[in-house]
């Protein structure tokens, strides 16, 4: 995942 | 990863473990809504179909792994466990959670960044966790009884949505690009039922009385 991508959430 | 990040997974991994330590010793699942406990299961099977496709670190994949085996663990306790389902309050929860599935499904449909397969299950996987503790929440309003675990299970897991608030706010102002609405909206309304819950659960605990 790039720079604020969000999917690297849980 | 910023510190209300890591706070908000630890709180939301102790929330887990705290459930589950309440249905393993005490061998009690009294006040639990398994429809709840089932809507968490299938949003982290859908949300973590990517756990095969895209690796971000070692902590991601070890705590997809974890909430996976235990929502799936806490189910199969409630349902299978001879000890466990004999506490279970099934005319109480009857909460009919396949309506709120189907709903987020025709939603995620409708409305998502990209129709692919995976991004509409994901998108599905953030409508459904914005209204999973529905049927939790209901279940205590009708035996309008909280024992301790219950409701530090429910504490933990609104301290998880706020936290997650705060992170969002951290990222936004020190990440570019980190803008995603389907995101924090379904993120701040599963956040205000919980503060919904919780105003109404101080305002009991104050005047000593229970649940109403």
């Amino acid at each position: 995942p790039k720079d604020g991508d969000v999917k690297d959430e849980l | 990863m910023n510190i209300f990040r890591l706070a908000g997974d630890m709180t939301h991994m102790f929330s887990v473990l705290v459930l589950l330590l309440k249905i393993h010793t005490i061998k009690s699942c009294a006040g639990v809504s398994v429809k709840t406990q089932e809507l968490y299961a299938i949003v982290f099977a859908t949300r973590y179909l990517d756990i095969f496709t895209s690796f971000v670190s070692i902590y991601n994949t070890f705590m997809k792994l974890v909430f996976l085996g235990s929502s799936f663990s806490i189910v199969w306790y409630m349902r299978y466990h001879k000890a466990v389902h004999r506490t279970y309050d099934r005319e109480q929860d009857t909460f009919r959670h396949w309506f709120l599935v189907l709903s987020c499904l025709l939603l995620a449909l409708l409305i998502h960044e990209k129709f692919t397969f995976l991004e509409v299950l994901w998108t599905f996987s953030l409508y459904l966790e914005a209204v999973a503790i529905l049927p939790q929440l209901v279940l205590l309003q009708r035996t309008r009884n909280i024992d301790n675990l219950t409701g530090q299970y429910i504490f933990l897991l609104g301290g998880y949505r706020g936290l997650y608030i705060l992170n969002w706010i951290y990222r936004y102002f020190t990440e570019p690009h980190f803008v995603h609405w389907i995101t924090w909206i379904t993120g701040l309304v599963q956040t205000l039922l919980y503060a919904d819950f919780f105003y109404y659960y101080f305002l009991s605990w104050k005047n000593n009385k229970k649940l109403n």
